[in-house]
């Protein structure tokens, strides 16, 4: 079956899109069959891998009971990477879900098939900015949580604050297996000594969930996204398109994905 | 009495809490007495002034009817800005508002006081990343909608967005008076085609309303919260500061502030 894996940071703009599809692009170039869905009602996954919102092509008609997230995948240009697009009525569904007794657990009831068909490796969950119920929605059914830190900003107030949304679902028993399986480095600017500082802060705090690979500040990275391209399409031979590469192949082997 | 602007734009990252911080901070530079609410749980507009979180001390309690606005204004280190800080508890605000069936003039309500009183020239509001209830609320408590737009990500798509929310608000009655009162370009760098596409596109749609003064990327904009420093206190002879003064007077002219 497929191990689930959820982009989460309530902090915006800290490259959570930015790694779901590059790091979904990777691993499929490495062979692993994946899924992405994104859960942000702005639809940046779904715009940088070139493909259209599309009203009823989301995961919320299965999030509220109606259809199954199978029928709303659609294949993309990159192969062995398929996406359930976000729509802006997603912004609808935290308030639908609200209402519902078992809020929490409408996504992992939705994705139980796809977990255990043979269909995909890996499925990516990319978060939109808060830790709202979408987000909460899908800590609980993920198996790992990645945290994408940006290493301009010293953000480690917000991770404290995620990280204890993690204690409170396991806890509470809603994910009794989640676990952080890392955190990502992004936007690092070797120039800066603040990147090196918050580095070695996290590193501190968190020795064995930061990956080795950090992601380095590349303008090419923040285009590719506006041509509807993944880095390994727009810059091949790039430092961010390597980076990310380089993280797929650390995350193969943390997580033992074929 | 006072201006009041809503400082917004759902998606993350986008500069919003830095403007903020940094034109309240300009134009209390300029003896224009300031007044900055902090809305977003995350607090990055509080700690970026070196101030605390504290339980309570937010406009949490005044937006659900306990106590008033002007109890929570607190001082800062910088002459003629006063704040009101986040707190984690706002985050529950969005819920708790949902249940009340005005629930969209209560910020309007909670700021009447002081924006009648000589007490303040600006009210400036930071917003979450999200168009959920508290930026809704913000929206329809403000005179003027200031958009913070990244340069770096082709972000006109989330721009409609906003323009349309903004629309729906003046249509229904909510707050028949709301402008745009401009764009405020961010992360700047003048070295990349794709930062000069960005602003000659919403040259292209927004010819009145895009400010002249454009913020560049700059490293020492993105450390001075580390420090709890505005940019006029932690580099006050750096580009990202005198882009913010020059945005301050930019801003004082288009609106007569005094
Ligand atoms: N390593 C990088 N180098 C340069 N720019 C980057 C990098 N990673 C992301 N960006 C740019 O920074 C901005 C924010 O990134 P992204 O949209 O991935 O963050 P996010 O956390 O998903 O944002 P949101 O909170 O709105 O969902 C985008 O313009 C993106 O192109
Ligand atoms: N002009 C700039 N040059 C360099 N870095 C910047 C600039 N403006 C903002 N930043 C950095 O980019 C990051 C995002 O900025 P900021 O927090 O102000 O955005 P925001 O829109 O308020 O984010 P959120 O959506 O989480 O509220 C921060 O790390 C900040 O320090
Ligand atoms: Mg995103
Ligand atoms: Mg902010």
């Amino acid at each position: 079956g497929a191990t689930v894996f959820t982009i989460a940071n309530q902090k915006g703009g800290v490259g959570k899109t930015t790694t779901a599809v590059n790091l979904a692009a990777g691993l499929a170039g490495r062979a692993v069959r994946t899924l992405l869905i994104d859960l942000d009602p702005q639809a940046n996954a779904t715009s940088a891998l070139g493909m259209e919102k599309r009203e009823g092509g989301s995961i919320y008609g299965p999030l509220s009971g109606e259809g199954k997230a199978s029928d709303k995948i659609v294949a993309t240009r990159v192969d062995n990477l398929s996406l359930i697009p976000a729509e802006v009525d997603l912004a609808a569904a935290e308030i639908e879900l609200s209402q519902n007794k078992d809020y929490l657990m409408q996504m992992k009831s939705c994705l139980a098939g796809l977990r255990r068909s043979k269909q995909f490796g890996a499925i990516i969950l990319d978060c939109p900015p808060a830790l709202g119920i979408l987000s909460m929605n899908a800590l609980a059914a993920a198996d790992y949580l990645l945290v994408t830190l940006q290493c301009e900003y010293l953000a480690m107030e917000g991770l404290g604050q995620i990280l204890n949304v993690v204690e409170t679902l396991r806890s509470a028993g809603a994910n009794k297996k989640l676990k952080v399986g890392g955190i990502v480095m992004t936007m690092y600017d070797s120039r800066t000594k603040l990147a090196s500082q918050v580095v070695a802060e996290v590193k501190k705090h968190l020795p064995k969930e930061i990956f080795k690979t950090k992601i380095p500040r590349s303008v090419r990275l923040s285009e590719a996204p506006s041509f509807g391209q993944t880095a390994m399409e727009y810059d091949p031979g790039g430092s961010g398109t390597e980076a990310y590469r380089k993280l797929a192949s650390e995350v193969m082997k943390r997580f033992k994905l074929k």
